[in-house]
């Protein structure tokens, strides 16, 4: 269960500061997987309680976007350290999807990848298993296959270390590059932090979606829970 | 959990410091609901009076929401999310598929806040921990009464740590952020956040 409060000594109309949480939310919380499980109980408030001496902030004041934008990279911050807490995990993974014909789009491809016992369970194993992704993609549950084009989807892994070659290419053009340098791979699949970046090249929306491996632990722990 | 051990955790992303809003306090305790003793409890109080509070949330899209978020919604939505002033939290227990009962126990936690705060309708709770089980009352609420009596309430920082320790289940570490801004008149403000969550993960909150 994903459970969590924000507070701040901001004045802020409840109308304005539910638009701020909502937003922040479809850009954060509702951005991670751990298990593709979903709780009976997630919450996520926000209180602000108006103790600073300053002009009460609604949707049209000068403020309101600057303010927004700050609990949205807050609350991204609080939604990765669950990722990076999730059931026995050994890695944080990124999976940032790009170029797609709308957001929408792009957040269930991401939604889809994360959500893949065996992409994750190949990160963990450190196996760049380009196959799994492109799977992952394939059965996303799209309205329509608009934003999919077999022949400019791009996938790579990203190093997150400043490391070169920053990213390494596992499927071109939609051609899959049978001779990747596995000795990277292997180096970039090692690190704690991972990215995975798929270009649709679709269009221009993007989304990122944070989720980690899956581990032998995570069957240990959630084999007896109740217990 | 021995994968994450390979990685010390805590050390990386537990603060050793942080700044905290103004009229704000927290308070916790071990109510015994965690077998293993750990703080369980955790309360969340505004303080100041010199303007209303607003409060706002979003909560699970699972048709089976539990009795806490079923209970908060019902405070939003008769306040319209004005003069809300506190949020009590446990864990161990969720609170979850337990019915009319649950919900009875839910509006009793909150009854038991606002009656102490002095308000109708003040209060938000949350269960996190096993589901299909009831509350153990007996437990919860005098801890809950004696927070209040005890005016346990603090504003430093451990107390907000430990209220991130309250609301963990198999969390390895507690997540505790806090940041202060500017405004564009130069006003300073400070946003403090805090979240649990380890396993059942895919939000989709609305």
């Amino acid at each position: 269960t994903l459970l969590g409060f924000i507070v701040t000594d901001l004045p802020i109309t409840p109308s304005a500061l539910q638009k701020m949480l909502r937003s922040a939310t479809d850009r954060s919380f509702n951005c991670i997987s751990v298990d593709g499980d979903m709780s009976t109980n997630d919450t996520i408030s926000m209180l602000a309680n108006g103790a600073v001496d300053t002009a009460v902030i609604d949707e049209s004041s000068q403020d309101f976007v600057q303010v927004q934008t700050q609990v949205t990279e807050f609350a991204q911050q609080l939604a990765q350290l669950v990722v990076r807490d999730g059931e026995g995990s050994t890695k944080f993974v990124t999976v940032n999807v790009k170029n797609a014909l709308n957001f929408k789009d792009a957040k269930i491809i991401a939604e889809s990848i994360s959500n893949s016992m065996l992409v994750k369970t190949a990160l963990y194993g450190q196996d760049a298993n380009w196959g799994r992704i492109l799977c992952a993609i394939g059965y996303a549950k799209l309205d329509n296959l608009q934003s999919l084009d077999d022949k400019k989807i791009n996938v790579s892994f990203v190093a997150t270390d400043n490391s070169e070659p920053k990213e390494l290419k596992l499927i071109v053009d939609g051609v899959p590059q049978l001779d990747i340098d596995e000795t990277r791979a292997s180096e970039l699949l090692a690190q704690q932090d991972l990215e995975v970046l798929v270009d649709l090249g679709t269009g221009s929306e993007e989304c990122q979606f944070w989720t980690c491996d899956l581990t032998h632990e995570y069957v240990t722990i959630n084999g007896d829970y109740r217990s | 959990q021995k994968a994450s051990k390979h990685v010390d955790k805590y050390a990386l992303y537990v603060p050793k410091s942080g700044v905290f809003p103004k009229g704000f306090k927290v308070a916790t305790q071990a109510t015994g609901v965690k077998k293993n003793g750990n703080l369980d409890l955790g309360i969340i109080r505004n303080v100041n009076t010199s303007r209303p509070s607003s409060a706002a949330a979003v909560f699970t899209t699972n048709k089976f929401k539990a009795a806490p978020v079923l209970v908060s919604k019902e405070v939003l939505e008769v306040t319209g999310g004005e003069n809300v002033d506190a949020i009590v939290v446990n864990s161990g227990c969720a609170n979850a598929v337990t019915g009319e009962v649950g919900l009875k126990d839910a509006r009793e936690i909150a009854g038991v806040a606002n009656q102490k705060l002095g308000k109708q309708n003040a209060t938000l709770v949350m269960s996190t921990g096993v589901i299909g089980q009831r509350l153990s009352m007996d437990k919860i609420v005098p801890a809950l009464s004696q927070q209040f009596e005890t005016n346990a309430f603090k504003d430093d920082f451990e107390s907000w740590l430990n209220l991130a320790r309250a609301i963990s289940t198999t969390d390895t570490f507690p997540k505790l952020i806090s940041s202060s801004f500017k405004l564009t008149n130069g006003t300073e403000y400070t946003l403090t956040g805090i979240a649990k969550g380890a396993g059942m993960i895919c939000p989709n909150m609305a």
